[in-house]
């Protein structure tokens, strides 16, 4: 029996609002201790992701006080509690990513699944 | 028989100097679409690990020309190519992070491994 999303999923997110700005995303990033930030819009739907990486852009570009819809990835790769792990795992290594935002048929936010969290089926000798 | 990280983890890896400013940190993660980058000291030995999240800080902090030795985690978790893949999943679970540096037993860099490198392990249906 092939896992589920929703048996290594993480339900407790940090989000921000796509009205938000690049430097609030860094402050929720770093209080947060996350990489990953689903950008929700105001019917709190997943609308894109923000990351440290996107924010790191900003320092280059100089563009700090713009909204986070300017540097977020609107075409978000998400996932569902109810897909098979190893196709979640496929969507991480095809795309160069490292979280997907867990979503239900509406498009609201249910959870996050990182890169890391693949690690808790691997049989634990310890 | 339990898989070893040699079997999963990247070897080609992007690194930084630790003499180098957090503003050429940026441009290399961006550059080399990672969110990691080992730092190596002049005996090309891994003294620390800079990442999009610590480059994120110093858009708080406005202290972007500053050196990486100034931001960088100096404490390295990190893992052999001998490893067991429960074992290195383990260190990023409790420590929240996702990318080990993987060294030679002079702590010299031979490669990285990342949580989504995990997901190689899963049985291929796709
Ligand atoms: C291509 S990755 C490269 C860096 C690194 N390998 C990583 O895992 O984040 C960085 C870009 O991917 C985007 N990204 C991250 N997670 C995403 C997701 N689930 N859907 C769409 N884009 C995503 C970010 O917004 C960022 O612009
Ligand atoms: C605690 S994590 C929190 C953010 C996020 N969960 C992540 O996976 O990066 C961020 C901090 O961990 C540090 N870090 C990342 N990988 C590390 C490693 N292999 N060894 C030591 N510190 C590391 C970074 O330098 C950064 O200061």
């Amino acid at each position: 029996r092939t896992p589920r999303v929703m048996e290594i999923m993480n339900r407790n997110v940090t989000c921000i609002s796509q009205d938000a700005d690049i430097k609030t995303a860094a402050k929720k990033l770093l209080r947060g201790e996350t990489n990953h930030l689903p950008v929700l819009n105001d019917e709190n739907k997943v609308v894109g992701i923000v990351t440290t990486y996107d924010v790191s852009k900003a320092i280059i570009k100089e563009n700090v006080n713009d909204s986070v819809s300017m540097v977020m990835s609107k075409n978000v790769i998400s996932t569902t509690p109810g897909e098979a792990v190893d196709i979640a795992a496929m969507k991480l290594e095809r795309n160069n990513i490292s979280a997907l935002p867990v979503i239900d048929e509406e498009g609201r936010l249910l959870g996050i699944l990182t890169g890391t969290d693949l690690g808790k089926l691997l049989g634990k000798r310890w």
